[in-house]
């Protein structure tokens, strides 16, 4: 929470902010954020209130609303393209608008401003809503908090619910001092969990006598539930059901990962030292029973050895020295090392050099565009993903500004896998790191959720590459009968040295039952959830999916936003602000980013204002410059 | 300052510093068949830093195209262009564009003056602007050069010699003092010479953070790769 402020320091003293609450409830991991921010201008004339709020990537806005005088204006979701329209209008007649901008790598910023008479108040409220996705064993409730000055009443709440049963939560936050740490109130039953944080205006205060606030950082709240059976949890509530699949024990299988390390000269000074360093450092990571390759490129490829290699002590030993010695150099030749890694994997899977029960996967980090061999980026899409034929996974990791995120991530998920941003600065080593060891551990390949076709219908996707540990497989679906006697579930997978096979009932979970107190969670969650994974598949599917899907899963993804009134990057909010004694306000519009828009944000320095007049990217430079000498002299 | 021969067709690089006392003027261009030189002077820090490190920077151009009978001078204040006894004074806070019979001259506000001579040669110079209240460092200049083509065999200077190409070759990696910079052997104008795998930084396109060329850094003010040594260069006056 940003919150309330305004925009000179001495009226800022002339709006007070009177209350600041974040209400998040997380029923079985689809978490319904609301926050609240009420201020008052004391001023004796009218004045312009901000509310900013960062709220996280992965949520979609559901609700905005502002209360002035007793009046509530109500946002309304509507087609991206309408919206434009009110908006391009608000512009051109010379009223201003509001917007979401590009802000971090984890959150982004939802930012509006209203004009509020003499001795008024305004009360903002704002909705947001997501699944939490379980990582390193862990979900992750995230609020980032700046109330720029000190508030009458503040509070954050969470409330967990989790049928499941919970088995640990945990409350920090990065202001916290040893005052503070009191006041972060957890309290734990078998399936609940309530945490409060509700500092007074003195607690707030970085000294007694001043007015600065110790308040602002993130508050984050960390917890898992319990699992105690193989085949996962199966929730069914109001004709929808949720399955939650993330077996305890398993033991991992064996990975053949190959690493396809980008040396082109834009890799040069810091990016290719955390480059060496992270790979040091994962190679060092990897278990002495998998197999591994590596293999650099610019406009040549060169392998370190020309099939993989078990990671034994020594090879691990001699790989890091291998890597210590990448030096940049040239132009960047992306097709052909794909390609070398792919054929590196099947030569060796041919010569039975792997085991058996293993799985393959490549990972390619590159900063640039292809320049060298083929550098049309579909047709690299397209090499890449015939010739793995579903057979093995590509992780993409786009290092930098300077590549093009939508490229690496479209190829990414046509093979099973996903594209990650990795942002230059100086924790560079820190995300390749962290992203080397959410896909380290396969507990499970194949894996396959199966569900009665008669009984269900409109299921998320149900067959996954893979399974990691600490991750979890989710999937939903709404019911097609109301007779649940006979919901058999199985699911399929490879596991370690055998097949995984587990099949089970699945019963309707009664929410009055297992929490009798609560009458009402937030709505028909489990119906939100499961529109909520359909809408992100769909949107997937309108990327990366085949050219004839692309259209329908738009049109799909589209239409569920706006029935759910979910704001996603196919539509806008657009809440019309009241009229002022200047004359009437333009309207106020929430978009949501994609990856790409929030990269060309961050490229054009980090506010997204922009992309709502840039022009679709129809297309891909392919050709790069005729290369001639230059010669310079420069300081550093 | 740092030198850099960026070779795109080798797809490398090679670079090197040339650092000597403060006020110290280099010739980097000589055509004595068309009476072209291009000098520059060096200036200092504003104070020693405390880490002791004294860095040099070119605070000062000066470009004669005797032929042409064009004379600029560019400082970190103000650009000179004197040409058929005409002078024109331009401040870098100016944005100008001149086109003469024998120059062009594109000056882009507190940035960079582009310069193409008649039938000769084309270069950009950055103005490198630098906090006025920065304890050490002071504003400096960058100097491009964009097209020589024109230029004659016998075009000469520290970044001159260069500009008809150079032939090396680069072997025996072997990690060096520092771990992401290996060291190498490196044959060129018949020396042996130990070089190290760097980067310096090309500013044209990002004047604030520039972009990290790699390239082959000689050690010792380029001992080697340079015809002579680096005091061979050093001249008396700007023109």
């Amino acid at each position: 929470i940003r919150s309330i402020q305004k925009r000179s320091v001495d009226d800022a003293k002339m709006v007070e902010v009177l209350s600041v609450k974040l209400h998040c409830t997380v029923a079985s991991r689809f978490a319904h954020t609301v926050m609240t921010s009420t201020a008052l201008n004391k001023a004796n004339s009218s004045q312009e209130i901000f509310f900013e709020v960062d709220l996280p990537k992965t949520a979609f806005i559901t609700n905005f609303s502002m209360e002035i005088e007793g009046q509530i204006y109500v946002g309304v979701v509507n087609e991206k393209e309408q919206a434009k329209k009110q908006y391009e209008k608000a512009v051109s007649s010379g009223r201003t608008a509001g917007l979401v901008k590009a802000s971090g790598r984890k959150m982004e910023k939802f930012s509006v401003s209203v004009n509020i008479a003499a001795k008024s108040n305004v009360t903002f409220i704002l909705t947001y809503e997501e699944l939490l996705q379980r990582k390193f064993g862990k979900y992750e409730i995230l609020t980032r908090i700046n109330p720029k000055q000190l508030v009458q009443n503040f509070q954050i709440v969470a409330d967990i619910y989790e049928p499941q049963g919970i088995a640990f939560v945990d409350a920090h936050a990065t202001f916290l001092t040893n005052e503070l740490l009191p006041l972060v109130e957890k309290t734990v039953t078998d399936n609940k969990a309530h945490i409060s944080f509700s500092p007074t205006l003195d607690q707030q205060r970085k000294c007694p006598e001043c007015d600065g606030s110790l308040i602002n950082g993130d508050f984050i709240i960390k917890y898992d539930v319990k699992r105690a059976s193989s085949l996962g949890d199966i929730q069914i509530v109001n004709g929808y059901f949720v399955h939650f699949f993330a077996p305890p024990d398993l033991p991992r299988i064996r990975k053949n990962v190959v690493f396809v390390i980008d040396r082109s000269g834009s890799m040069a000074g810091p990016k290719m030292i955390q480059t060496r360093v992270a790979m040091e450092s994962i190679l060092s990571d990897v278990h002495p029973d998998d197999y591994f390759g590596i293999i650099l490129f610019d406009r040549s490829i060169e392998p370190w050895k020309q099939s993989l290699t078990k990671a034994t002590e020594e090879n691990v030993d001699e790989a890091i020295k291998f890597v210590r010695q990448i030096y940049p150099r040239g132009t960047t030749n992306i097709n052909d090392s794909v390609m070398k890694a792919i054929h590196m994997l099947q030569d060796d899977r041919r010569n039975k050099k792997l085991p058996e029960r293993s799985v393959d996967m490549i990972i390619l980090l590159t900063d640039g565009m292809p320049n060298e061999g083929e550098s049309n980026l579909q047709r690299i899409q397209q090499n890449v993903c015939e010739a793995i034929g579903g057979n093995m996974t590509l992780f993409c990791l786009g290092f930098g500004d300077d590549v093009d995120y939508s490229f690496l991530d479209v190829m990414a998920k046509q093979n099973n896998g996903v594209a990650r941003r990795i942002y230059e600065a100086s924790d560079a080593t820190l995300q390749l790191q962290g992203f080397y060891d959410e896909v380290a551990s396969p507990l499970l390949s194949a894996v396959d959720l199966r569900y009665p076709d008669n009984a269900v219908d409109s299921l998320t996707p149900h067959h996954f590459s893979q399974l990691f540990n600490g991750s979890e497989i989710v999937v939903a679906g709404r019911l097609s009968e109301n007779d649940m006697d006979n919901f058999l579930v199985e699911v399929f997978a490879n596991g370690f040295e055998q097949d995984f096979q587990v099949q089970g009932e699945a019963s309707v979970t009664d929410w009055d039952v297992i929490y009798p107190e609560k009458d009402y969670i937030f709505g028909d969650f489990t119906e939100r959830l499961w529109a909520y994974l359909t809408i992100q598949q769909l949107l997937e599917t309108s990327k990366s999916g085949p050219a004839e899907e692309k259209s329908n899963a738009t049109a799909k993804a589209l239409e569920m936003s706006l029935k759910y009134s979910f704001v996603t990057p196919l539509t806008s909010m657009v809440v019309t602000k009241p009229e002022t004694e200047e004359g009437p306000s333009g309207p106020l519009i929430a978009d949501k980013l994609t990856e790409e828009q929030r990269q060309q944000a961050d490229k054009q320095g980090g506010i997204g204002a922009t992309y709502l007049h840039s022009a679709p990217q129809s297309g891909y430079m392919t050709t790069a410059a005729a290369p001639h000498p230059t010669y310079f002299v420069d300081g550093d | 300052p740092h030198f850099m021969i960026e070779l795109p067709e080798r797809e490398d690089a090679l670079c090197f510093n040339i650092n000597e006392s403060p006020g110290t003027i280099f010739n980097l261009v000589k055509d004595p068949s068309i009476g072209l030189l291009v000098n520059g002077q060096t200036i200092g820090d504003k104070m020693v830093a405390p880490d002791g490190k004294v860095n040099t920077y070119f605070g000062r151009l000066g470009v004669v195209h005797h032929s042409l009978g064009v004379r600029l001078e560019v400082t970190t204040e103000y650009i000179n262009l004197f040409q058929d006894g005409q002078k024109v004074k331009l401040l870098w806070s100016d944005q100008a564009s001149l086109k003469g019979p024998s120059v062009d001259l594109l000056l882009t506000k507190d940035r960079s003056v582009k310069v193409t001579l008649r039938d000769s040669v084309k270069f950009v110079i950055l103005l490198h602007k630098v906090w006025k209240m920065h304890p050490y460092h002071q504003d400096y200049l960058g100097f491009y050069t964009l097209d020589s083509h024109l230029l004659s065999p016998s075009v000469h200077g520290l970044l001159g010699q260069f500009y008809h190409g150079i032939e090396f070759e680069v072997g025996d990696l072997r990690p060096g003092e520092v771990p992401e910079k290996p060291d190498a052997t490196m044959y060129v104008k018949g020396h042996q010479l130990n070089v190290t795998r760097g980067w310096q930084r090309d500013f044209r396109k990002d004047l604030k953070r520039g972009k990290n060329v790699p390239c082959w850094f000689i050690h010792s003010n380029g001992t080697g790769l340079i015809d002579g040594s680096a005091e061979d260069y050093i001249v008396s006056g700007l023109f």
